[in-house]
């Protein structure tokens, strides 16, 4: 799991 | 990149479009929450810090520098243009920054994913952003004539949240390890402050008469 998953979001 | 995800960042690149082309074309900001664009303006800069060093797509640079240049030209057109400064009623305009800016800071500094700079910044965007309507909704309460052009704009701002909570169903479902309570919540929250505001909008529009909120 990557912690930054929703740092793809705006 | 879902369906819901994609027509949530369209309705919000809308919503902006809207408030832009009516602070530009109209030259006036009536009705118009300069403490709400303020606030606008921070949530994007304290989230995009990484807009250089952390690439993710072609798209979301671009949708990210949009919504930086939007927000705070609106907010330059509103303190500083010639004609639109006119138009905007600081007397009704009175919530105050601090009052949300102070709890955000603190929750995010106890309530986040990891304890760094950045992260702490980016927890910090959210629960701002998800309070940030507040003086609009409060503005547009005030005022008794609300225009079609900020009424839509709020409009589309309540269902870009609704879409994103879509979105978020939709990732759970489709994406393993796809947990975040801290975004959900803190995006929950910020939908249901539009609640009030959709019931009347949709009243309004379906009996085809002004929108007006109650005092």
């Amino acid at each position: 799991a990557d912690a930054d998953t929703l740092k793809d979001e705006l | 990149m879902n369906i819901f995800r994609l027509a949530g960042d369209m309705t919000h690149l809308a919503s902006v479009l809207v408030l832009l082309l009516k602070i530009h074309t109209i030259k006036s900001c009536a009705g118009v929450s300069l403490k709400t664009q303020e606030l606008y303006a921070l949530v994007f800069a304290t989230r995009y810090l990484d807009i250089f060093f952390n690439f993710v797509s072609f798209y979301n640079t671009i949708m990210k520098l949009i919504f930086l240049g939007s927000s705070f030209s609106i907010v330059w057109y509103i303190r500083r243009h010639r004609i639109v400064r006119r138009s905007y009623d600081k007397d009704q305009d009175t919530f105050r920054h601090l009052f949300l800016l102070l709890p955000c800071l603190l929750l995010a500094l106890v309530i986040n994913e990891r304890f760094t700079f950045k992260e702490v910044l980016w927890t910090f965007s959210l629960y701002l952003e998800a309070v940030a309507i507040l003086p609009q909704l409060v503005l547009l309460q005030r005022t008794r004539n609300i225009d079609n052009l900020t009424g839509q704009y709020v409009f589309l701002l309540g269902a870009y949240r609704a879409l994103y909570i879509l979105n978020w169903i939709y990732r759970y479902f489709t994406e393993e390890h796809y947990v975040h309570w801290i975004t959900w919540i803190a995006g929950t929250i910020q939908t249901l402050l539009y609640g009030d505001f959709f019931y009347y909008y949709f009243q309004s529009w379906k009996n085809n008469v002004r929108l007006e909120l109650p005092a």
